[in-house]
């Protein structure tokens, strides 16, 4: 949507790529 | 030589360096870019680029956040619906974006549409002037500066703002780190763009 423009598209992408790594590393058992 | 090094790629790398070299744990660091917006020479700082890292207590990720199931279902969806537009994949399909998305990560996000005019907030006053450097919660509350306040209200107790060659550096962390040169210093090195090579 519009919304998009604002973002920068590269940091966004970075940001949810390294998230999901991060809650990929945090222990189920934790 | 100089403008094809200060691209985004070299960026990332300077402020992942920055945090994942620092002794303190910064939650993220943030480039403030300077671009000139109108014939009078105003110039405005917008985003240039992020790097997030998180808390250092994973543990936290689940305990941080306060804000109401409303405000955290708006999160995620905010989240799904960027995640589709940039993997271009179906948001049900990828299960981290369902996740609880934390103050901190939220105040990240928000950052990248948010921009200062040179003077005003907190990386418009360090822009052409000192380093602003703010501890602990109260500082932060009681600040003239609105993303100060933010800050604090998503979790923050720690705010950095350093000038440099071409924007400003802004760090934060959920921990109470106090000023020290060097960082200050570490910066004017990776972030001094005009003396490149």
């Amino acid at each position: 949507n519009g919304d998009l423009p604002i973002f920068r598209r590269k940091s966004l992408q970075r940001f949810l790529v390294k998230r999901k790594e991060r809650l990929t590393l945090v222990s189920p058992y934790s | 030589p100089s403008t094809s090094l200060f691209n985004q790629e070299t960026l990332q790398q300077r402020l992942q360096t920055l945090i994942e070299g620092a002794r303190e744990s910064w939650t993220y660091a943030i480039y403030w870019q300077s671009s000139v917006v109108d014939f009078s020479g105003a110039s405005t700082l917008g985003w240039g680029d992020g790097y997030y890292k998180g808390e250092e207590d994973k543990g936290k990720r689940k305990t941080a956040s306060s804000q109401s199931a409303a405000e955290q279902e708006h999160r995620k969806k905010v989240l799904r619906e960027l995640n589709s537009l940039i993997s271009g994949s179906s948001a049900s399909a990828d299960d981290a974006v369902d996740e609880e998305v934390t103050d901190t990560e939220w105040f990240f996000l928000v950052s990248m549409t948010q921009s200062f005019v040179n003077g005003s907030g907190l990386p418009g006053q360090a822009f052409n002037s000192v380093p602003i450097w703010v501890t602990g919660k109260e500082r932060l509350a009681g600040s003239s500066c609105e993303r100060a306040r933010q800050g604090q209200v998503f979790g923050l107790q720690t705010m950095v703002c350093i000038p440099s060659a071409s924007g400003v550096v802004e760090l934060g962390s959920t921990e109470l780190i106090f000023q020290n040169s060097d960082l200050v210093n570490k910066v004017r090195v990776l972030f001094n763009f005009n003396n490149m090579g």
